[in-house]
């Protein structure tokens, strides 16, 4: 159930 | 050179066993601060980060930062051969494509070392920025991997939903539904036992399972867990490490279709 985002869409390579 | 004394050996083995499953390969990284490691999961759902201080070894040399690229399994099969009671020491020389676990057993009279080779593993490094969390649930480990077990045996996801009156934990599935209540109790006996909800803000988020699970397996490292929760953010599931630093697990909420 439901869509599971990735985590790279909440945090960006530093 | 580098060359990592760890007294309590048993520390390292317990990391590995948290994360071989959920992570393939990853880069040690050791600077001046320690020992740490970010990754991700093949499918970079979830986010794992280790830091172990640099002050909770007992001999700690590194003179420069070096990135160590490991095939997690392979290094848990070698940490494996380390009894419980040993202490592991971590070496590589400059330039070199190996690194070499020491053990020593508590009265000296063992010491095995084990070399394992270097891969190039080319990782995101992700920055992760300091958040404003909704409700902060501090619990004991084991109570938290129980729930998950249990929800997990029920429906693929859950809902965990923090008020004032506690925190519920809730899943559904073909068979039917389950919903777990643990209500804050701060009168206990030992303060590991107690479970603490820090709640500026209700909150209400769905996780996969599968991946909580997984992060469970970090339990024995720590009597308590850490999970900080806040809408359309990751949840940070965090194991501190005795002295020594901490392992914090990152899983974004599903999003209804």
């Amino acid at each position: 159930r439901g869509v599971q985002p990735s985590i790279t869409n909440f945090y960006r390579s530093s | 050179m580098l060359e990592l004394r760890l007294v309590q050996g048993s520390l390292l083995k317990k990391v590995l066993e948290s994360i071989k499953d959920l992570v393939n390969d990853a880069n040690f990284d050791c600077s001046a601060t320690g020992f740490s490691l970010q990754a991700m999961d093949s499918s970079h759902v979830a986010l794992v980060a280790l830091l172990l201080r640099s002050e909770g070894f007992e001999h700690y040399r590194c003179d420069r930062n070096i990135s160590m690229g490991m095939n997690l399994g392979n290094m848990a099969k070698m940490l494996k051969c380390a009894g419980n009671d040993d202490i592991i020491t971590l070496k590589a020389d400059d330039g070199s494509d190996t690194v070499t676990f020491m053990f020593e057993s508590p009265t000296q009279d063992k010491i095995a070392d084990f070399e394992m080779r270097l891969m190039d593993i080319d990782s995101e490094h992700l920055g992760i920025p300091e958040a404003e969390y909704h409700a902060i649930l501090i619990m004991p480990s084991a109570e938290f991997a129980r729930i998950c077990k249990d929800l997990s045996s029920i429906g693929d996801t859950v809902v965990i939903s923090v008020t004032k009156e506690g925190v519920k934990f809730s899943t559904r599935g073909d068979i039917g539904t389950a919903n777990v209540v643990c209500r804050q109790n701060t009168t206990v006996d030992k303060p590991e036992e107690a479970t603490v909800i820090e709640m500026p803000e209700p909150v209400s988020l769905t996780f996969a399972l599968r991946y909580l699970n997984s992060f469970t397996k970090a339990t024995p490292l720590s009597n308590t867990v850490t999970i900080s929760l806040s809408s359309e953010i990751p949840v940070v599931v965090e194991y501190k490490i005795a002295e020594m630093g901490y392992i914090r697990f990152y899983l974004a909420p599903k999003i209804e279709e």
